[in-house]
């Protein structure tokens, strides 16, 4: 269902060429449960985003169910990733003008869902990470962790396909970092594919593969059990 | 050097109290290395950010170097915090339009150091947090473990009394985040008081004290050891 084919992806600083992600190749079948697992800075939130449709790689072949969607523009790029990608962002990226039940009803909204249908919905997935009664409070009201939960909420509401999720327990102590990964688990054996990037061994652990990144290049990792 | 005396803080929310930190006492001779941990929401920050001169308690005391600094107004809270404390903030909080060398040298400009004298502690900084090669970088232009880096350096650039670090490897490697708190243990060594917010385990135990939040309420922990 996803494949990525001798993928490259760098930034020009000036004279310097950093290459983030360094001729990858990646395939992920419908339902599989992949972590991604590497040091700071070898590029993993960069294939992530390459992977989740918000960065265009600068050479190879990204297919998604067999569809070549490796140079859309940003528009079809939106509706490919609204229609089947849910993304819990390294750093939350939550609205921080309307407060945690408003922001995981953003992209049910979005998908057509009616004002009382988003809310329900939302608050359903809010019940599950743990936050009733804190769903009336702004961004900057929550702690680390809770911003954190909203994010993962936000990203699961929408049942996408595909979930992808870049340090979703970063900010989470073990016991609420392991009811996410159960939580996670269990979307999976309801046929979600996903794909987290972690620092958190525990959490690799969770997952049937786990790959490694090292300067940009991806190899398959030792069996995570 | 640090007391805190019957302190709580609270939220309000609309007819909602939220008491973040519930009639905490709590001491820290100079030089300790202390690690608090607790489930997200459990009201760390909020304890860390009233330490840090970054908020006010609404009742009870505080006495840094047995100077009550409780009620200070913000531009004294300013001072002593400028003077004396350097802050990790769980969320970096890195200035957006200036680079990775720019935002270490900030606070040692405000010091009083010359651009020349400032560049080269930044640089001595950032390269015991292994980022040479990345300083020219903007925040947006860093992975988020470098961005977390940069936040440690910044606040360890001018070689403050005291250390408060909100989960300062929450984004980092393991072999990495070991390293940083190799950092940590050297300049304990040389006689930086240090507090620790974490919810890694091996974080907690490189610290010679633990204590532990629950619902705002502090507890002296059981030995890291
Ligand atoms: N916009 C950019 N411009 C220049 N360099 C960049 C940019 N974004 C990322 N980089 C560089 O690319 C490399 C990979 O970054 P990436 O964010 O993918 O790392 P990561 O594996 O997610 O790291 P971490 O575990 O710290 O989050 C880093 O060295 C980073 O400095
Ligand atoms: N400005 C605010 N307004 C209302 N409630 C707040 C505010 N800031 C924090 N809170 C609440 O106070 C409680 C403690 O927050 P705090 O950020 O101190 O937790 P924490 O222990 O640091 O959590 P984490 O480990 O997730 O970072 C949380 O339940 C949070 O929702
Ligand atoms: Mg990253
Ligand atoms: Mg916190």
């Amino acid at each position: 269902m996803i494949q990525l084919i001798d993928l490259t992806k760098s930034f020009q600083m000036g004279e310097e060429t950093i290459t983030a992600v360094n001729h990858v190749n990646f395939q992920a079948e419908k339902g599989e449960f992949i972590s991604i697992v590497g040091p700071s800075g070898s590029g993993k939130s960069t294939l992530m985003n390459i992977l989740g449709l918000l960065d265009t790689a600068d050479s190879g072949t990204y297919l998604l169910n067999q569809e070549d969607v490796t140079t859309l523009n940003d528009n079809q790029q939106a509706v490919i990733r609204n229609a089947k990608i849910g993304f819990v962002f390294q750093s939350f990226h939550l609205l921080p003008r309307i407060n945690a039940l408003e922001n995981v009803m953003v992209p049910l909204l979005y998908h057509g869902y009616s004002e009382k249908q988003a809310k329900e919905k939302a608050l359903f997935y809010l019940d599950k990470v743990n936050l009733l009664g804190r769903e009336k409070h702004l961004p900057k009201q929550l702690s680390g962790g809770q911003q954190q939960r909203v994010a993962i909420a936000r990203a699961l509401s929408c049942d996408p396909e595909i979930i992808l999720a870049d340090e979703p327990t970063g900010a989470l102590d073990s016991k609420t970092g392991a009811e996410i990964m159960e939580l996670m688990e269990q979307l999976n054996e309801g046929g979600q594919t996903i794909v987290v990037i972690t620092h958190d061994v525990s959490v690799a652990k969770r997952a049937r593969r786990v790959v490694e990144m090292h300067d940009g290049n991806l190899t398959e990792g030792k069996d995570p059990q």
